[in-house]
């Protein structure tokens, strides 16, 4: 474990936190893109089978099952418990569109051709374009909540962390795996344009107003 | 191959 790690899963854990608090407390999820979480869902799902066959740490079994819960508990919120205030007009991105490229790579680009090695893999490209939901909702909807665009800084800061870290861990551990590292980049750079709106408008006060 | 025998990340 090193400092951009941790940073990294406290910055994941804060954003899962703060979604889950700001439809909990405004009872309502307008403007959460309810296909993006339950792309998260599945990229949990996938990724932490090993949750009981493969023990790493305590602090590694902890946010593996925070992260499955909070992850359901948010689509139970969007779906089921405030499922009038799910903005379906909005949702729209068509998923499947990531679904069938990430199945293929995850088939043909992967360590082992086992059950669980493609099934990480799968998560691993999964959750690099499973925001595309979700942006897409916010440049439709031309806005967003600055609790929403909290969360998405929160959520994309994290995998960029997970750059850093990586990059000490190939300098210090000799570790390095490229397929983590190659959906990470895509992932954090799918982020860019709302990271300068982000820092350019809402950390100055002001709503988060993509051009229409 | 890249040896990441076991996934130590989230």
């Amino acid at each position: 474990m090193n400092i951009f790690r941790l940073l990294g899963d406290v910055s994941h854990l804060l954003a899962i936190i703060i979604l889950l608090l700001k439809i909990w407390k405004t009872r309502s999820c307008a403007g959460i893109s309810g296909k993006s979480q339950l792309l998260f869902a599945l990229t949990y799902t996938t990724r932490y089978l090993d949750l009981v066959t493969n023990f790493v740490s305590v602090y590694n079994t902890f946010m593996k099952v925070v992260f499955l819960a909070a992850s359901y508990a948010t689509i139970w919120l969007i779906y089921m418990k405030f499922r009038a205030t799910y903005d379906q007009n909005h949702d729209t991105f068509r998923i499947e569109f990531l679904l069938l490229p990430v199945t293929i790579l995850s088939l043909v680009a992967n360590h082992e051709f086992t059950l669980i090695e493609i099934l990480w893999t799968w998560s691993i490209y999964l959750e690099a374009v499973a925001i595309l939901p979700q942006l897409f909702m916010v440049s439709k909807t031309g806005e967003a909540e600055s609790i929403t665009s909290h969360y998405l800084f929160a959520l994309g800061s994290y995998r960029g962390l997970y750059i850093l870290n990586w990059i000490y861990r190939y300098y210090m551990e000799s570790y390095y795996d490229l397929i983590a590292i190659f959906a990470g980049i895509l992932q954090t750079v799918l982020y860019c344009d709302f990271f300068y709106l982000y820092i350019t408008k809402v950390l100055r006060g002001q709503r988060l107003q993509l051009p229409a | 191959r890249i040896e990441s025998a076991t996934h130590d990340e989230l």
